[in-house]
């Protein structure tokens, strides 16, 4: 997606070799109106695949996979890293590792908001390790629902996430993708 | 709004005389639509007031504030809970209390995403005891701002939260006003 390419270029910082910090438009402040740009793309690019439901995970998912369930017209439901102190029925919950901080931690979804016949597109900031988005599929398989896709706003393709993924099958559509942060700059995957 | 308070009536669940769970449309599932319609009254509401900037606290306040800045085509940004990643920059904190808990927690907004020529609009889905407003509002008088109100989804007009905010002075919007949750109902205020 060029536009988020170019805002990435222009208002993105690279940290490391391995971060990218984003928060002037995805992680901190919110881009108002690219987030409506990334929700019409990933709408067009899952269009036929029959979604009723979006599944992100708080917080930064939240506001792309908004725009893309205006988009697509299906209901939305997020993650929760935590109890919220309104859940207290039946729960999904999957584990979900975290490289850099050496521990594991639970995400949840209510029951009641996954349904069998549910199919379901997975939204979410970023693909890195991938253990957020395994998490989220696990816990649709426990549902019972399918899953439509992954739709990934910035995918750093040097990682392992989207390999992983891609070998579980899945249709994955990142806006974005990075080969490499190395030397302070971004350096986009080109696709052969 | 009576959009909203039908929702509340029909998918609403009154958990105890203090809690009123609405996770089905706000708080765990969103309903998007409703979300729009949020953004369009809160923008009808603070049209006048010059809003440059909306300022919200994750995660449930993210998708009303993110309708509301697409209304009023302003920038957006939501306070964190707990230092993400990439936030290593100076940052504006404010203590927040939780009574439940009983204890104090931080929330933080980078010092790049606040200028003092923003005229911010707080917006967030519940305001009970008033707290996380408030700590809103120190944040953005730290940061030189102005503010031009507050717009609060779902208000519980028996706790202390509104009267406080009316009393600082501001400009406040609930979009609901409830007076009461006992008898396991929700009982909305009715204003003279
Ligand atoms: N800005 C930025 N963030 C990155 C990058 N790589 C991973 N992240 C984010 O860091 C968080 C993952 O950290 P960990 O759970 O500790 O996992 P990891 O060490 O295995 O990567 C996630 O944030 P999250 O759960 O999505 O947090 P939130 O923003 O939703 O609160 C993920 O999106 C990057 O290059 N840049
Ligand atoms: N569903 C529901 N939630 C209520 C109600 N009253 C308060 N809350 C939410 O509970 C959380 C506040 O809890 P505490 O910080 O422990 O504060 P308190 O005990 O002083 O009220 C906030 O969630 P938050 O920080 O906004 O969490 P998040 O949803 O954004 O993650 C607030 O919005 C209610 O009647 N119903």
């Amino acid at each position: 997606m060029k536009t988020l390419k170019d805002e990435i270029l222009q208002r993105g910082a690279v940290l490391s070799d391995g971060v990218l910090k984003v928060d002037s438009f995805l992680n901190h402040a919110i881009d108002p109106n690219l987030m409506t740009k990334i929700g019409e793309t990933f709408a067009e690019r899952f269009q036929e695949e029959g979604v009723t439901k979006i599944l992100t995970i708080e917080s930064s998912g939240i506001a792309p996979a908004l725009t893309t369930s205006l988009q697509l017209q299906s209901e939305l439901v997020f993650a929760r890293k935590r109890k919220s102190l309104t859940m207290r029925d039946d729960l999904y919950s999957a584990e979900v590792y975290s490289f850099t901080k050496q521990q594991a931690s639970e995400i949840s979804v209510s029951k009641e908001f996954l349904q069998p016949t549910d199919r379901v597109l997975i939204i979410d900031d970023f693909l890195a390790n991938g253990q957020a988005a395994l998490g989220l599929i696990d816990i649709i398989k426990q549902s019972g629902a399918s899953i439509a896709g992954i739709g990934i706003v910035i995918e750093k393709t040097f990682q392992p996430g989207r390999e992983i993924l891609e070998q579980e099958g899945y249709k994955i559509e990142s806006l974005a993708r990075i080969a490499s942060l190395s030397d302070g700059k971004v350096t986009f995957y080109t696709e052969k």
